[in-house]
């Protein structure tokens, strides 16, 4: 069946934001499928990282502003990190 | 500001750097001298010298490059990741690779390759990236007209804590990103736009939505590259829906989000005369069809349906509006104009004529 439009925004939305920390917050994806509330965790705990960062309102969510900033177009080193 | 992890640095002041290949969007003298003003930037506020090397190892590499490129860092294609750079070191420490995929230009169209080489080079010298959004090591692309760069404070501070103050005799400064509740705010120019607030101060727009709560801060460039920073007076025609700006003698027009054509142009034609050299402040009465503009301790009155300056003006501002002494802005917002005054604003009732409340400058950011 086709995705739903809402679905699929919600796979690319996720796709930004992991790809986003994984190369300016040091986010490492755990590869354990079975420790999923884990990753959760990580990547909620590197979103607000990310939005402290940005003097965005620290929600852990990607909300419009954060998704915004993610999509602006900036310097390929880390923020934090080597 | 925030040093690069294991505070790296040269341990040399005299650094070389060498440029291995160029874009073909740019030509080659324009490259040159984008790199040669970026590493100028850095030089003015430290020690630190940088010498042009063809045919050899230089300190800081300077080359475009296209996706994987064996550093372990692969480009992405046009927008994104624009640009990298190394933590000063040996071998490839300090380089400094450019996305060859990006819009490279020398003004504000496209990616400016001055202002992404200067950031970069920050890297090159031990600095990361600052929260600061005024920052040139903010790590988010903004656009300045190359012509208008000074280094921010930010920056200048970074570095200096690495290398030390520059040999000049006068130790150069930069600007400071102004925070909304900073209660030494002033204002160079206020304007209404659609509903919001636009405080302008230097090369930054403060804007204030009536639905939300926060202040956003941008760059005037982000919006309206054309503009210049340090806009000296502003007001909005909500009738014709255009906001008028003015800096020195010229003023531009937004024709709702946007720069009219054929602008700047000189406040002369509105009808000041030639002894006025900028505008202060400015608002329109919406209701009357009137527009007042300040200049120094007097003001004019401009007749927006007949496009000319009312008779008998300038008139003294103390004798029509109270002790509000020079104004730096002025708008108009639900019937009240509201003065500002360094870091004090008041609420003047233009029926009533007289001033009806005072307040500090900040008082619409929600401190």
């Amino acid at each position: 069946f086709p995705v739903a439009p809402e679905t699929e925004d919600e796979g690319k939305t996720l796709q930004l934001v992991e790809s986003y920390l994984r190369n300016f917050y040091d986010f490492q994806r755990d590869h354990h499928p079975h420790l999923r509330s884990n990753n959760e965790n990580r990547l909620v705990e590197k979103l607000k990282e990310m939005q402290a960062f940005f003097g965005l309102k620290v929600t852990g969510k990607p909300d419009l502003d954060t998704l915004g900033m993610m999509k602006k177009p900036r310097c390929g080193v880390p923020d934090i990190g080597r | 500001y925030v040093f690069t992890a294991g505070n790296p640095k040269w341990k040399k002041n005299n650094l070389t750097y060498r440029i291995l290949n160029y874009t073909p969007k740019m030509r080659q003298a324009d490259v040159e001298e984008a790199v040669r003003k970026a590493l100028h930037v850095w030089s003015n506020v430290t020690p630190l010298t940088f010498q042009r090397v063809e045919d050899k190892e230089a300190d800081i590499m300077i080359s475009f490059a296209y996706r994987d490129h064996r550093d372990n860092s692969p480009f992405d294609g046009p927008n994104g990741q624009l640009a990298h750079a190394f933590q000063p070191g040996e071998g490839i420490g300090g380089d400094v690779h450019l996305d060859e995929e990006e819009a490279w230009t020398k003004d504000g169209r496209g990616y400016n390759l001055f202002i992404v080489i200067a950031h970069e080079l920050g890297h090159s010298l031990g600095l990361s990236h600052s929260s600061d959004p005024g920052a040139l090591m903010y790590p988010a692309y903004s656009y300045t007209d190359p012509k208008e760069f000074l280094l921010p404070q930010d920056d200048i501070d970074g570095i200096q804590a690495i290398y030390g103050q520059s040999n000049a005799a006068v130790q150069p400064t930069g600007p400071i990103t102004p925070q909304a509740c900073d209660p030494n705010l002033t204002f160079d120019a206020i304007t209404t736009l659609r509903g919001e607030i636009m405080f302008f101060k230097g090369r930054y727009m403060l804007r204030k939505h009536p639905a939300r709560a926060e202040t956003e801060l941008n760059f005037i460039s982000l919006f309206w590259p054309n503009l210049p920073s340090g806009i000296q007076a502003a007001y909005e025609n909500v009738e014709r829906d255009e906001v008028l700006l003015f800096k020195e003698d010229k003023y531009w027009v937004l024709r709702g989000y946007d720069v009219a054509p054929g602008y700047p142009k000189p406040i002369y034609r509105l009808g000041f005369p030639k002894t006025v050299k900028r505008v202060n402040a400015a608002y329109s009465d919406e209701t009357t069809g009137k527009t007042y503009f300040f200049v120094a301790d007097r003001y004019w009155r401009y007749d927006e349906n007949k496009r000319s300056m009312d008779h008998g003006y300038p008139r003294k501002i103390v004798s029509d509006f109270g002790k509000i002494g020079r104004v730096d802005a002025a708008f108009q917002k639900d019937g009240h104009v509201y003065f500002f005054h360094g870091t004090t604003q008041f609420q003047f009732d233009p029926r009533a004529k007289r001033i009806v409340g005072r307040m500090k400058s900040i008082s619409w950011f929600n401190c």
